[in-house]
This record gives structure tokens, C-alpha cells and sequence, in this order.
């Protein structure tokens, strides 16, 4: 349903892509 | 939070500052449950507007308090404009597209408008998803996201006490979304018999959320670094960026 998407899936998909960037960053 | 900059250019000091309002932002959300809680127990609801009179006294009575304290924010803050002369930086105005030429603060706008979207998605599908997918008890509506709070409150507190570097803000915000994908996927895939699981995982969500909260907004102190004039620009444009993400994300799940 689209809260398990809403409280699942987004926000680990954005944790990840979060990740990603911070990867790449120089802090 | 623009402000944080102002009084210290130290960034071990601008981290523990925001860890201390994040802590502070969860004393307001439990204080809300406090308010909820008096109302609830003080007056009788019988009848329909019974029940909307109980909630307009909630949101005025939370309203008063937070006006209260903006008073107090107001009348009882001094000048930053005075510290900054301290550290000597000059008063010169930074333009816009200062910002714009720099790499890292689309990095930093980005992490930081990820984080609010998974932090702000999640908590306005909590309560749908606690009744409506898991068939919990009315209470795990409040229950729920109480504990979020507290455990990142908890988190918000021991990370004051810790030295910080670059290295480190990446390290911890990586380790808050490891645990929120793991948060996330369990979330996906939990059935409606191990429903009571969902209060360990509001544990780990609320952990998460202080560790990827605290460190983004302080990956935007690195990137205003002693450029304090143009703090305030960083900070409302990412806001920003954040607020429509979030409308945005909210509208497109809701048009499924």
C-alpha cells in the first residue's frame, strides 16, 4: 500500500542516495 | 539555525549546537503529547464538537506556549553581530550566485533535502500506516512516534558530548541510513502478526533520524565555514528546497 511505501521505501531510497552523496563529498 | 554560525566558528561546537536543537525540537514534540494529555484528561467529550473543542484547545494552548518562547527568544538572545567581531570577520555581503558556483552546496542541499523527505514522509504515513496496515491499538498512534522521539532525543544528548570532524559527520550520517534502510525494508515486509515489532523498530527510526538530522544540518555549517554573511541564504534555500520536496513527495504517493 502506498503507506509502506510512504514509510518503507522512501525513505530508505533516500537514506541510500543520501549515502551516495555524502560519499562524494569533501568535508 | 543560521544563527549556530554566528556564535561559534568552531565545528566541533556548531555540532553539538544543533545536536542541542534537535534535542530541544523532540522536548517540543513530547511537550505537545503533555498538552494532548491535560486537555484529554481535564475535559469530557461526549458529542462531535466536543471532541473538535478538545483539539482547539490543544493547538491554542500550543500556540500561546510557542509564542511564549519566541518572546523569550527575542527579548532574551544577544546581538551575534557582536561575536562576530570578535573573530574578526569582515561585514562584507556575499552574493547568491556565490553559492551557486560552489560544488558543495548542491551536495549539502541535497543530503540535507533527502533527509527531511525521509524524515517528514515517514512521520505524516506513521499513524496510517500503525492502524490501517498493522491493525494496532489506537494508542500505538501516539505510542509510536513518542518513542521516535525519545530515542532521538537520547541520541541528540550523547552526541554533544563527542569531538567532531568532517570524516566523522559522514561516517555517522551513513551509519543513520544504514539503519533507516534496514528500518525501511522491514517496515516494507513486516506482516500483521509481528505488529508489536514495529516499537523496536520506532527505536532504530528514532536513532536514525537524530544521526542523519544532526549531521546534515551540520554539513551546512561546514559548508557556510566563516562565510557568515551568507548563512542565512544557505539555510532558507535548503528550507526551502526541503519544503517543496516534501509536498512534492507526499503528492506524488498520494496521486497512487
Amino acid at each position: 500500500s502506498v503507506t509502506r511505501y510512504g514509510l518503507g521505501l522512501l525513505p530508505a531510497v533516500c537514506s541510500l542516495a543520501g549515502m551516495a552523496i555524502t560519499y562524494t563529498m569533501k568535508l | 539555525m543560521s544563527m549556530v554560525n554566528c556564535i561559534s566558528l568552531n565545528s566541533t561546537s556548531r555540532v553539538v549546537m544543533a545536536s542541542c536543537r534537535n534535542a530541544f525540537t523532540m522536548v517540543a514534540n513530547l511537550s505537545l503529547y503533555a498538552v494532548a494529555l491535560v486537555v484529554f484528561s481535564t475535559t469530557k467529550s461526549t458529542t462531535h464538537s466536543d471532541i473538535e473543542n478538545q483539539y482547539h484547545w490543544i493547538a491554542y494552548t500550543s500556540i500561546f506556549i510557542g509564542c511564549c518562547f519566541v518572546g523569550v527568544f527575542h527579548l532574551g538572545t544577544k546581538e551575534p553581530r557582536l561575536k562576530i567581531r570578535v573573530h574578526g570577520t569582515s561585514y562584507a555581503r556575499i552574493s547568491w550566485a556565490y553559492w551557486f558556483k560552489k560544488v558543495l552546496y548542491y551536495q549539502v542541499g541535497l543530503v540535507y533535502m533527502l533527509t527531511r523527505l525521509a524524515q517528514n514522509v515517514s512521520q505524516a504515513y506513521l499513524a496510517f500506516y500503525v492502524i490501517e496496515d498493522m491493525r494496532m491499538a489506537k494508542s500505538a498512534k501516539a505510542l509510536v512516534p513518542a518513542i521516535i522521539y525519545i530515542s532521538s532525543f537520547i541520541v541528540s544528548i550523547i552526541m554533544q558530548e563527542m569531538y567532531w570532524t568532517g570524516q566523522r559527520l559522514k561516517a555517522y550520517y551513513c551509519a543513520g541510513g544504514v539503519l533507516w534502510v534496514f528500518c525501511g525494508a522491514s517496515i516494507l515486509f513486516l506482516p500483521q502478526s509481528l505488529s508489536a515489532f514495529m516499537y523496536v523498530i520506532s527505536v532504530f527510526i528514532g536513532i536514525a533520524n537524530a544521526l542523519m538530522t544532526v549531521t546534515g544540518v551540520s554539513m551546512q555549517s561546514v559548508l557556510v565555514g566563516s562565510d557568515l554573511n551568507g548563512c542565512a541564504f544557505v539555510y532558507g534555500s535548503l528550507s526551502f528546497l526541503d519544503k517543496v520536496s516534501c509536498g512534492l513527495a507526499v503528492f506524488v504517493l498520494q496521486s497512487f
